[in-house]
């Protein structure tokens, strides 16, 4: 269940949108006990100036990025374009499910849902 | 690690998850025990957010280090016989059996815990002496690992790390013990009403480097 999209017109400045994961529209409901989605979420959106550069309380950009969107607002190159809009800071989930011999498995997993986006 | 070309989008995904195939139909519906809900929740993000914040590849409730936490049942107690046939004079002995063949080579275990709850035939049952030994054969029992008093109906913990299962080593693929229940001054048997191994075990793969801030 995302966001609806922005089919046209400026997509926006790059931030975090969010995405719902539900295991029963994967198929993996049948043995994933708990839970029974979870906000992935993804990053969408430009990175030109001055957005890639954050200030206070954002992710600090990387000086490439920047380097980069100055670039490419000065003499845009075809095929090297602006940053790109990326996870920046992301958190662990836990999934409790069965395996094929009937044990009960909680398994940890870092990186699954989208804290934070940036410019890189 | 990168998936062989030849899976399907899928297939290749547990992989990176960490599952070798997607878990068929669950085989049978057995009841998730209440200490994995409890570690679950422990876990969730709504629920960590209102504690202290949780370290990664640590299983806090058990105190130790650990990413992946199984819940696994005795795979003989469906076919035990629920009264087995005991030998004269003496309160029968079980034989329990635990697989662990999905556990990865890589993965290496932290806490192997071992449940027992023993039930009372009869009422006036004060308790038993259970000894566990690891299953060596029939004639030849193995070594015993433990002896401990076991009350009828309570929930027996003991910690197999370091003697049916190896610390800083891969798992064997199945544990076999022999358990067998010596009476109290009544006199009177038991029967083995739960046997399951909590295992926790520690994928280096799957824990984070220290990430620094720029």
């Amino acid at each position: 269940h995302t966001e609806p999209r922005v089919e046209v017109g400026p997509v926006g400045t790059c931030r975090t949108r969010r995405l719902h994961v539900s295991f029963r529209e994967v198929g993996w409901h049948r043995w994933v006990i708990a839970p029974r989605g979870f906000l992935a979420n993804f990053c969408q959106g430009t990175c030109a100036l001055p957005e890639t550069l954050r200030g206070p309380g954002g992710p600090p950009a990387l000086n490439h990025a920047v380097l980069r969107a100055l670039m490419h607002a000065a003499a845009p190159t075809p095929g090297a374009g602006s940053p790109c809009c990326v996870p920046e800071r992301l958190s662990p989930i836990s999934v409790l499910f069965f395996d094929n011999s009937d044990n009960v498995v909680l398994r940890h997993y870092e990186d699954m849902v989208v804290d934070e986006c940036g410019c890189r | 690690a990168p998936a062989p070309a030849s899976m399907g989008p899928a297939a290749a995904l547990l992989q990176v998850l960490g599952l070798p195939e997607a878990p068929r139909s669950v085989p049978t519906h057995r009841p998730v025990p209440p200490v994995m809900w409890r570690l679950f929740r422990r876990r969730d993000p709504q629920e960590a957010r209102v504690g202290r914040p949780l370290r990664p590849c640590h299983v806090e409730e058990l105190g130790v280090a650990g990413n992946i936490v199984r819940h696994i049942p005795d795979s003989g107690l469906s076919s035990r016989p629920a009264q087995p046939a005991r030998t004269s004079g003496l309160c029968p002995e079980w034989t329990v059996v635990f697989d662990l063949s999905n556990v990865e080579p890589t993965e290496r275990p932290t806490r192997a815990r071992l449940e027992l709850r023993l039930e009372a035939e009869s009422e006036d049952t004060g308790g038993w002496e259970l000894s566990v030994a690891l299953w060596a054969d029939a004639e030849h029992p193995g070594p015993e690992l433990l002896r401990v008093p076991a009350p009828p109906g309570v929930l027996l913990r003991a910690d197999l790390l370091g003697t049916a299962v190896a610390a800083n080593a891969s798992v064997p693929c199945t544990v076999r013990l022999a358990l067998s229940l010596h009476p109290g001054a009544t006199a009177a048997c038991g029967r083995l009403a739960e046997a399951s191994l909590l295992l926790v075990t520690l994928d280096p793969r799957l824990c984070p480097l220290p990430r620094l801030r720029r």
